[in-house]
């Protein structure tokens, strides 16, 4: 077993595709998506009837090696957190195959 | 004796279905009812009338006089984009207003809601009055120019404002941000579909008559959702109140005046006038949001979205339109 | 020779199209089908039938004689309570049967199936009995007291068991609770808008010819259901499904009797006596839960959900609807 | 002139509504519109057409002559089955091709397709030939041998390769996984609904009328769906999209030959020459895929689901439906 | 990079509101909401076709300092967990911006 | 409070009924469903309009005892993800009645 990282990013699903843009940029694996709705301090955010996804989030969560999951937290609150709701945190996991969750650097 | 017959066309158009269920929404909403539409029937009520709107309109476009299309559609071009103009000049100069809000606001109010379209339209069938059925593909030309001006003009504002005097905005990119949105869309391939394609029968035993059913359920959705954004647009400022009741009347009286212009040189019909100060007199609620999102990032939807889907289209269908078809029962002597 | 019209009666009434899909929902849930009814489409067809329900309802209400009304509404308060008084001295009182739990079940067995009422709508159309429209809105005088009682009467006897002696109820709360559940706020918006609205064109046009369609989506999802909820009756006590055998008869037969009453004193006709007894013999399977749920939260869902829509719904309609019909054309020698 | 006629029909047949739509799909997916038909919709369209065609197919075979179907569902059952095994012994020996990826599609393009089926009738009706409505219950006779010889023969190939020489296959599972698909239960249960049940009031009333519309919206979403299938296909072998323009063609017209001769020794109509000829051609998009993944795990859904859903359903139901009933009204001179 | 706690609730759906308000009402900055099934010692939760929000459970994220943490886990137990399904579980996570998740304490 | 795990798989939402018989079969007491979308190995797995089951993800949670915990992930990983697309990870979560996730076993 060893140990690995999830950074967990909440954020609007309006920006969702350009959030994993940044996140695929940084060479992470892979990723998973959840839609979710929830409070912070841009308010609530329920995902209305009408105008569904300016109003709901998701979450996004990445597991990689520590280093790539610093980057990645810090790259998408400097990007999106100024203009657009969000929260980022990371996490401990335990894996089995660790080198399938490292990132790959083509650049 | 006038009086008493304005009197009686108001509340016969008050006591319409259209607006009965748009009142039903919202009376749901404020006694805390569970029902829902849910949101999959919602948008395939949209899918529906803008369908039905489009294949008609593109019918009727096989027929028409093209040369009798081009000034209204010139018109409509000119009160999209004279919309956000007068926005910027009122709304955004009001103290307390950032102004990316009030130009994503006058954004909205300058383009067209095709829900608002759908009432007007069934108000004017109700009312007997004729109008030609490709009047509604006007739509793109009012909503376009209005939607990518607001979002050029506020970006210009911004590029000025964060001093880096470069103003990196894509016309390509907000056209087709703008083009490619879910109510534009479906219009358009309508119109294409019904100008091109053997679609009568389908129209006619399919979209034409499930229409006045699926706009009441519209209509109930839209009721129960003004209210929920009424409670937020009491959050931002005043103004916005204001402007929400204020705008489409200006703009409504705009598109007729221009609709006037247009009965006389190229014999639009009254009901046509009618019409273009009806989609005159909407705000957008169902296209204009994401693309204003996008186009403007900064800007608060809680502000654009609760004076347009909060009140504005609430007075655009309860409102402008029986006034406008007064109005134009009065000047056309119907 | 009256044996053999009551067997083709029962045989045409076992091969209708709305018993046809209930157990044709049946059967595919029993074979494992991977088909679902979409959860937003079941919700839509609840709606269209209420809806419709309620604006025929309405509009029917401008013409009646309100004072032939009042009588049987006070009788389906009478049966809605009676029906959880008398679960309270029979099903409560069983050996094995926790008290909240048994009046979670009567609370539902009193209330009203708008399911139910629909397809006994179509039961007697199809039998060519008249019913007078307004009976249909007879359903919150018997929904909302079935609820309403069962919920006190629980936390009264949870209060005194628990032994802190208060009886903190707040009434208020239950009857909004039950008049802004999902089915009766449209039912009851539906008659409010048939009332005052001009409604007929989209009542003849959209809503009144998709009714029968939407009610065999709906009896297909329900047989679907009543397969699931079956297993899980047979979780719980037996008497359960006993009770879900006996009360919609006894309640039915209560209603017929009173309804023969009202027959006699205002002149209700022999469809609406039939349709009183329809309505007493039915048991809540969309708001009631809901409100059970909140009223009484020690209750344990899969008693009073798997006998309400596991069995109780499908011996309303399949049975009670067959039974009454044949009982009224023997009473009224029609 | 006998080539103007042609022509003339071809541009008829490929300017149908149901042709339109399936374009306006594609067209709407390729500029990249944000209209999406939520999944509820489109799969109540799928069974509004599965139903209809069910109890259509049902009402009819109660009138049928059950002898003249048994020759026409052997035959669908040769058809079926042998577009598979014609599958393994060209798709699957062409270089650089997985065996079970091979085996998926062609049991996928040996099966039938529910929405080609209903395109299918509806261009017979516009064409006005006649056909016989049970035809259309057919449809399991030819989906069932062609899924389960491809699970069986890919199985069986596998267990070889893997060396334990064991094919661990249970066919009652693959039967009963085949026929509890999702589009197979709804026609199946329709058909039986429509053989003992009293549905032709729901049926006129609600599933016939609406059945075009639904096809429309259903056209709609596969050209939306077949753009972004074909990208996917272009990621794999250009072997399959070869295959898909070829395997519609040549399965047609063995079936249009077996239909031929069920002609001469049952009379089968034209028209259902015509239909037998139509589901040879057609392709699984809905039920099939799910079987093919559960019994055939380690073939690639991107190859068998891009080379179906992607471009042999568009190539089925823009081409080779307008082909063979040119094909119909030349050999039996309609 | 700060240690905080994350708080996560599994509840019904039907009961979300009156959970979401305790847990305002302990000072909380924000939660994430997802919808879930699931199976417990309450019998399997899946979101029935007819009574969805009688079956269906919440999973309620809730990212705040480790003392209102505990908090919520004992308060939102005791509160809910003895008539209505539910757990509560807590786990550690690290933020950019620790200040963020503080609740306030206005009581 | 006391430390147990949470083993959090992601696969096919087409074998979720096969991964849950394996982790029931380990005598697990509960877990919870989300359905997700992600991109892995395997490509974007994002649920198609038409084909949902086939192209979207489940998560599952189960908060579990180490040594269980270590046992799911072994045997998910070993019958599934040879075939399926699909991860398996573990973290530390902290909860207030250890013996109510304790796994029951019966074999
Ligand atoms: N303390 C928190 N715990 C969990 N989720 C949070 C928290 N704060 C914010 N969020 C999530 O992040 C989204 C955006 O938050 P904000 O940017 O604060 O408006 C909210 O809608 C929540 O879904
Ligand atoms: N061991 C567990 N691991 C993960 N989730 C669980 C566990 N036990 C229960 N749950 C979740 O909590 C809900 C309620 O559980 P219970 O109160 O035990 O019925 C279930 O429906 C699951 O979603
Ligand atoms: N590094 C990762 N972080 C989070 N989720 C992942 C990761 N890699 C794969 N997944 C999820 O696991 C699913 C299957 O992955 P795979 O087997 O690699 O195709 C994907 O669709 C994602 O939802």
């Amino acid at each position: 077993f060893h140990k690995v990282k999830k950074v967990v990013i909440v954020t609007e699903a309006f920006i969702m595709d350009d959030v994993l843009k940044v996140v695929n940029d940084l060479g992470v694996g892979g990723y998973t998506v959840s839609t979710v709705t929830g409070k912070g301090t841009k308010g609530i955010r329920h995902g209305s009837g009408i105008l569904d996804t300016l109003f709901k989030n998701v979450k996004i969560d990445i597991v990689v090696d520590e280093e790539t999951a610093k980057e990645v937290m810090v790259s998408v609150r400097d990007k999106f957190f100024k203009t657009y709701a969000g929260i980022v945190y990371m996490e401990d996991v335990e894996v089995l195959r660790p080198d399938r969750f490292r990132a790959s650097r083509s650049t | 004796e006038i009086l008493i017959e304005v009197f009686e066309r108001f509340i016969r158009q008050i006591t319409s279905a259209t607006l009965g269920f748009l009142f039903a929404g919202f009376v749901l909403s404020a006694v805390g009812s569970k029902f829902r539409v849910p949101e999959p029937i919602y948008l395939f009520c949209v899918f529906m009338l803008l369908m039905r709107i489009g294949l008609g309109a593109g019918m009727a476009i096989r027929e028409a006089d093209l040369l009798a299309m081009a000034l209204p559609a010139f018109f409509c071009m000119i009160i999209g984009a004279g919309a956000v103009l007068l926005g910027s000049q009122t709304l955004a100069r009001l103290p307390g207003i950032k102004k990316d809000d009030a130009m994503g606001t006058a954004g909205l109010f300058g383009a067209v809601s095709g829900s608002t379209l759908a009432a007007g339209m069934v108000a004017l069938e109700g009312a007997k009055i004729f109008f030609e059925p490709w009047v509604v593909a006007l739509y793109p030309f009012m909503d376009i120019p209005a939607l990518v001006l607001a979002i050029v003009m506020a970006n210009m504002y911004l590029s000025k404002k964060s001093g880096n005097g470069k103003a990196d905005i894509s016309m390509k990119a907000i056209m087709k941000d703008t083009v490619t949105g879910f109510a534009l869309s479906i219009l358009i391939i309508g119109v294409i579909l019904g100008l091109f394609m053997r679609v009568e029968r389908v129209y006619d035993g399919f979209f034409d008559p499930l229409f006045r059913g699926f706009l009441s359920v519209l209509m109930l959705t839209l009721g129960m959702e003004a209210y929920h954004r009424l409670k937020e647009l009491f959050k931002v400022a005043y103004w916005y109140a204001a402007y929400a009741f204020i705008a489409p009347f200006v703009h409504g009286f705009a598109g007729f005046g221009l609709g006037y212009v247009a009965h006389h040189l190229v014999g639009l019909s009254p009901g046509g006038v009618v019409m273009v100060a009806i989609i005159a007199s909407s705000n957008s609620d169902i296209s204009g949001p994401p693309t204003i999102r996008a186009g403007i990032p900064s800007a608060n939807p809680s502000c654009y979205i609760g004076t347009s889907t909060g009140l504005g289209t609430v007075v655009a269908i309860a409102l402008c339109i029986p006034a406008f078809i007064a109005v134009g029962i009065h000047v056309f002597e119907l």
